[in-house]
């Protein structure tokens, strides 16, 4: 057995060896049966890898390419393997697409190549790879964290949906509203289904968790803006599709309702420091449906600012709202079929999309700036609760 | 300088796709 004999980290040199045949032991405790809820939650956020990364800067400092491709090869299965057992929860596909990224950025930071290098310290520039160019490995890497992304998108869009509709269009949070119904119209819901219904704060709360858990796991700022632009858009289409297809949504006291709910939506934003994740834009179409609820509809000159003011919605939306636009009161008359046709002539140049309803499976395509780390890797210690005890710092 | 030389051997990779082709037939072979 290995004595263990207490080194200072300064003789470290960052790397981590293990036996050819202990490979799948790795894997299976760093990997296959590490519980991101579990041990997980109190590593440092990328540690499983770095580890990885230290046990590649071993092999190839051995100049072993076969114990290298072996090790990559073991590490994307594995991590793909977890994915498919566990690849709805949340957690688990966040977690890995964090690692997932930390290893390709890790790969990068210590490729030895310069564009890679300018912010290494020049301890870190001493732990380049000596022996061999991974930049293939780096490219299935990042196709890996792209498939990972995608996972999430699905995940976190189950997650959302039933949501969206319940508490960006049913349920009232503005004190008074609920007495300014639409005429004729009656509850979709019953009181009782009410009482279950999701609210605004129900998707807010969800979004905080979301992000809380991206954050923990220490996933890169840039992407964790980019899943958030993306939970976004899938909150504003679902609901503008919704107010598109009911009738009951579509009134002056629902286009309130909406526009509150979507400064909630800003306001979390702004407290979370997401304001310039292009998540708020995602919104513009539903923002300017529900200003189309609210202003007025009945001159050339009100056709004129509609016009000017819906740019980014379609031909088709606007007519559609302006169609079911449902009085909430006797004094309010319903958007005269000559102001629609007005409508109708003015926008006809328009080049737009004849879709009525917003894709609300639309990925935006993602990148993964390069973020390297400022952690030194001859400081990293394993944890045993990891049980990783048969691989050795170097 | 604590530059090291840019790594010279590149290791050819295969991609995702036949990565995993790879290990699905691998498995399909054991026991």
């Amino acid at each position: 057995r290995p004595v263990n004999i207490p080194r200072k980290e300064k003789d470290f040199q960052g790397m981590l060896e293990y036996k050819k045949e202990d490979e799948p032991k790795l894997v299976k405790n760093l990997i296959l049966e590490l519980k991101p809820r579990g041990v997980a939650v109190n590593l440092i956020p990328g540690l499983p890898a770095y580890i990885l990364f230290m046990c590649v800067r071993h092999a190839d400092y051995l100049n072993d390419d076969q114990k290298v491709r072996s090790l990559l090869t073991s590490t994307i299965n594995s991590i793909k393997k977890v994915l498919k057992k566990r690849g709805d929860d949340f957690e688990t596909v966040s977690f890995w697409l964090s690692n997932t990224c930390r290893f390709l950025h890790c790969l990068k930071q210590y490729s030895g190549e310069e564009g890679f290098m300018k912010h290494n310290t020049s301890r870190q520039n001493e732990h380049c790879l000596t022996n061999f160019d991974l930049a293939e490995y780096r490219q299935v890497l990042s196709d890996l964290a792209i498939q990972i992304y995608q996972q999430l998108v699905r995940v976190l869009e189950n997650i959302l949906q039933p949501m969206i509709v319940s508490g960006m269009l049913e349920h009232e949070t503005i004190q008074g509203m609920s007495g300014v119904k639409p005429t004729g119209l009656r509850k979709r819901t019953s009181s009782i289904a009410d009482e279950g219904a999701y609210t605004l704060d129900s998707i807010l709360q969800q979004l905080g968790s979301f992000h809380s858990v991206m954050c923990q796991h220490g996933m890169d700022p840039e992407l964790i803006k980019q899943v958030v632009k993306q939970m976004f858009y899938i909150v504003g289409a679902i609901t503008l599709n919704n107010l598109l297809l009911r009738k009951d949504m579509c009134s002056w006291s629902k286009g309130m309702q909406i526009r509150y709910n979507v400064s909630q939506l800003e306001e979390w934003l702004r407290d979370k420091n997401l304001v310039n994740s292009g998540a708020k834009e995602t919104l513009e179409p539903l923002i300017q449906a529900a200003q189309l609820l609210q202003v007025k509809k009945k001159t050339d000159e009100d056709a004129e600012a509609i016009c000017s003011m819906c740019n980014a919605l379609t031909t088709a939306q606007i007519v559609k709202v302006l169609f079911l636009y449902t009085p909430v009161n006797e004094f309010e008359e319903r958007v005269s079929v000559s102001f629609i046709r007005t409508i109708q002539v003015r926008l006809r140049d328009r080049k737009d999309s004849p879709q009525l309803l917003m894709d609300a499976k639309h990925t935006f395509p993602v990148t993964f700036p390069f973020n390297p780390s400022s952690l030194a890797l001859e400081t990293i210690q394993i944890p045993t609760s990891l049980g990783l005890g048969f691989i050795s710092r170097v | 300088s604590t530059q090291r030389p840019r790594p010279r051997v590149l290791l050819k990779a295969p991609t995702l796709a036949e990565m995993e082709e790879m290990t699905t037939s691998e498995e399909e072979e054991s026991p």
